[in-house]
């Protein structure tokens, strides 16, 4: 090893970038990141969780020659890929694969470079693992082709050896899976669509308001009765079609109708889930032993929440009711005093709001009707272009949801909205590719 | 001292990059020595379990142009810690007069 390794053993991860015109689609990389990352913490007692935001541990990016990191790429072949080791001051955690090499997954031995088994061998470097010269060894410099079934494939000997010696070994009973929490799809399941819908009873994603909007893991989730949309961390919507929500997230009632409100709490990056009188709490895809419980647990009125979002700026969360709002203090563990209150540091807040959201940066976005606003992080006044359309803005809709001549003006501004050249224009991910012959 | 053929600098780049043979000084502009190079051609025929002939063969050139990882093999080893015994001995002869 090199001779370092993390002090902590709940390390986080992220992939920031991804490959331009990549054989293989955002989720597929993403999924193979975390089986890599799988494979190592099936050896040692690490747990990965992924998330969204600038601050992961490990930062997976794909780049292209010269990146500023003293170790350019070469363009196809070559130098494939390079990742810091945990003691390096600047730079641990990052890993960084040419983006000009053809990635792949499940394609022939000669068929481009095979994503997974880099990933795992680029991982064992951010845990600390150095070169092997073991021919055998997933730390062997070289590309040796592919390695087989991420679901199925393990570390040999020496590999499993040399983590343990880093950060100890971890005693697993025959039905346990290390924890690498992420809300990805199964690998198996890839090439599908996610959870498969009925009929046509869907809502339809251009012409309705939203009931619930949150960020988990960097994505955005839109909910919408008992379907949501989800979009990537570059906000592209990963289908056109909703799923439903209780059958991604599994403890939910088949028969929910709607959610108030969801936001992933920043201390341990659990998802909690708010309808009507009840609240759940989910560890990834999965609820929690004893949910449901009542919101009153929090402080809140039985009757439920309009909304409510976690402020990266200050770690609060905010609940929003009927145009009053609460802040909760999540390390202590409840209200904070002088709430709730009718003034919120955003203002003018539309009221009652549908939900707000927080961006990346700590801007927040409030949602109310087809219509959102957005808040400036620094200001936290509501920008002059807005409001503008969800369905356009977010929800991959093309058509102009507003003629010109009536466009509404702001109920809080009195401005009509413009065109913003800084919005994002939404792309849809559609298809999924797994080599050549099936693209 | 004799220095590389010109058609082996790519090897010797190689070999630089991946922490077989230390970085030229760029002040001096002092090259490689020949013996330092087979040294190291022979250090890395080792590490990647092929012949150890210590020159440019089929095998090590086929080595050198299959795609890798861009971390090198040899890491620069880092000044080892002291042992209190030789601590101890560095004090005395700090701490001694000069004549």
């Amino acid at each position: 090893s090199a001779g370092l390794a993390w002090t902590k053993r709940n390390i986080s991860w992220r992939v920031k970038t991804y490959p331009r015109g990549a054989r293989l689609s955002r989720e597929t990389m993403r999924v193979l990141m975390y089986y890599a990352l799988r494979v190592w913490g099936e050896a040692a007692p690490l747990t990965f969780h992924e998330v969204g935001g600038h601050s992961a541990d490990i930062s997976v990016e794909f780049l292209r020659q010269e990146h500023g990191d003293g170790s350019p790429f070469d363009g196809p072949g070559g130098m494939v890929a390079h990742a810091f080791f945990p003691g390096d001051p600047q730079r641990a955690g990052n890993v960084h694969f040419d983006s000009e090499e053809d990635w792949t997954f499940r394609a022939p031995d000669d068929d481009g470079m095979d994503l997974f088994a880099v990933a795992v061998h680029e991982f064992g470097h951010s845990l600390g693992l150095t070169h092997s010269p073991s021919k055998r060894s997933i730390m062997r410099p070289y590309y040796q082709g592919p390695v087989g079934d991420p679901l199925q494939y393990q570390l040999l000997a020496d590999d499993r050896l040399d983590i343990q010696r880093l950060y100890g070994s971890r005693a697993l009973h025959s039905t346990e899976r290390p924890e690498v929490s992420t809300l990805l799809p199964a690998l198996s399941a890839l090439p599908r669509d996610f959870p498969a819908l009925r009929s046509a009873d869907h809502p339809d994603r251009c012409s309705s308001s939203i009931d619930a909007v949150t960020q988990i893991r960097g994505e955005t989730f839109f909910f919408k009765g008992p379907y949501f949309w989800r979009l990537t961390q570059g906000r592209h919507l990963t289908s056109l079609r909703p799923a439903l929500i209780a059958g991604f997230w599994r403890g939910l009632p088949s028969h929910l109708d709607k959610v108030d409100a969801v936001y992933e709490r920043p201390t341990d990056y659990r998802i909690l889930f708010f309808s009507g009188p009840l609240y759940w709490v989910f560890k990834d895809n999965s609820v929690e032993e004893g949910y449901p419980r009542p919101v009153t647990d929090f402080g809140l009125p039985r009757t439920g929440v309009d909304g409510a979002f976690s402020w990266p700026h200050d770690q609060k969360t905010y609940f929003f009711k009927d145009g009053l709002h609460w802040r909760y203090d999540e390390a202590a563990g409840h209200m904070d005093k002088g709430f709730p209150t009718h003034d919120t540091p955003w203002g003018p807040m539309p009221s009652p709001v549908d939900d707000v959201l927080s961006g990346n940066n700590g801007e927040v976005y409030a949602f109310k009707g087809r219509q959102y606003w957005k808040f400036d992080q620094h200001s936290l006044k509501p920008e002059g272009s807005y409001p503008r359309s969800i369905a356009k803005d977010w929800l991959d809709c093309t058509e102009e949801p507003y003629p010109p001549s009536s466009a509404p003006t702001s109920p809080m501004t009195g401005a009509r909205p413009q065109p913003d050249v800084r919005a994002p224009l939404p792309e849809a991910e559609h298809c999924v590719c797994y080599s050549t012959s099936t693209c | 001292v004799p220095t590389p053929a010109d058609e082996s600098g790519e090897l010797v780049d190689w070999l630089m990059q991946y922490g077989y043979l230390p970085p030229t000084d760029p002040v001096t502009g002092q090259l490689q020595t020949w013996e330092a190079v087979t040294s190291a051609i022979l250090t890395m025929q080792q590490f990647a379990g092929i012949a150890e002939t210590g020159i440019l063969d089929d095998a090590t050139l086929a080595l050198i142009q299959m795609p890798r990882c861009s971390l090198p093999d040899i890491l620069p080893s880092r000044p080892a810690k002291l042992s209190t015994g030789q601590h101890e001995k560095r004090q005395q002869r700090k701490s001694r007069g000069r004549r």
